[in-house]
């Protein structure tokens, strides 16, 4: 069960079942997302999240134009 | 504010990038940013390098993840030149900042902006138009598995964790949308970029946006 490949084949059908979930989503039309097989699928949640999501937030305030220097055009 | 628009469409976006292996997304993001903007304002549109963020931007930790506000700051701050991709590659990992002179060519930030826009997307397109390309941080968990389409399901605006660049947007449809360049390749998403729907915050993608000043 520590096999590497063994591991990434679970992982793998995990992905298939959860691309099946996501692409369930009610009131579905041409322009909905699609999700399914890509060079992420044989990795788990966890390992995708270490690898690649790991940008850190800071807390930004709220935007005012009448305080800011930035032009805003509204139609 | 034109009801569609995408720097792409102006000539001055670059070609998706790969950041590999690399949890760099935050210096994609911002260099990226910098490119078009820099293009906007006249210059001509040059591919940076992302090495030189990844490894000089102290305050943030390299391949291992990063601020990209922190390295708008950093760079405002310093006003570090960024010199061409060429003369410092991509090496998908972290490495010993390289240093060029104060006289060799490249391009610096001047300033920047960071504000939180949720419940405020009409504005963010203004903002987009005036100011150019916005570094956002989006919750990108159930990117995973995305291959294109408009995200409008699926993703939370309280788990930010990925930064991309919005080159633009576009609200002719039934569903409006937000243009989104990712830094995964060309093979994921729609060549790279993913569309997220406008109007409800979606994947968290008006919480913290910043754009660029050179």
């Amino acid at each position: 069960e520590n096999n590497e490949h063994y591991q990434r084949r679970i992982h793998f059908q995990n992905s298939l079942k959860r691309q099946a979930f996501l692409n369930s989503a009610l009131k579905r039309s041409d322009q909905s997302a699609r999700y399914g097989i890509n060079q992420f699928s044989d990795l788990s949640p966890q390992q995708f999240k270490e690898r690649y999501l790991t940008a850190r937030t800071e807390t930004a305030p709220k935007f005012d134009p009448s305080r800011t220097g930035i032009q805003v055009k509204m139609n | 504010y034109p009801p569609k628009f995408d720097w792409r469409d102006h000539g001055i976006v670059g070609p998706v990038r790969n950041q590999e292996s690399c949890g760099g997304c935050w210096a994609f993001s911002v260099v990226e940013a910098i490119e078009t903007v820099s293009a906007k304002d006249g210059g001509k549109l040059q591919q940076l390098s992302v090495q030189q963020v990844i490894d000089c931007s102290y305050e943030n930790e390299g391949c291992n993840g990063g601020s990209p506000v922190g390295a708008l700051d950093w760079l405002a701050q310093t006003k570090l030149k960024l010199v061409n991709e060429a003369e410092y590659p991509f090496k998908d990992m972290a490495g010993i900042c390289q240093y060029f002179p104060q006289s060799h060519t490249g391009v610096a930030v001047r300033n920047y902006s960071a504000y939180d826009f949720s419940g405020q997307e009409e504005v963010m397109m203004s903002v987009l138009v005036e100011s150019g390309p916005l570094v956002v941080i989006v919750d990108a968990i159930s990117w995973q598995d995305y291959l294109g389409g408009i995200i409008q399901h699926h993703c939370s605006s309280h788990n930010a964790n990925h930064a991309v660049l919005i080159t633009g947007y576009d609200t002719t449809g039934e569903v409006p949308y937000w243009i989104v360049r990712n830094s995964w390749g060309t093979s994921w998403g729609d060549n790279g970029y993913a569309y997220i729907k406008i109007g409800n915050d979606m994947c968290g993608i008006a919480d913290n946006v910043a754009a660029v000043f050179l």
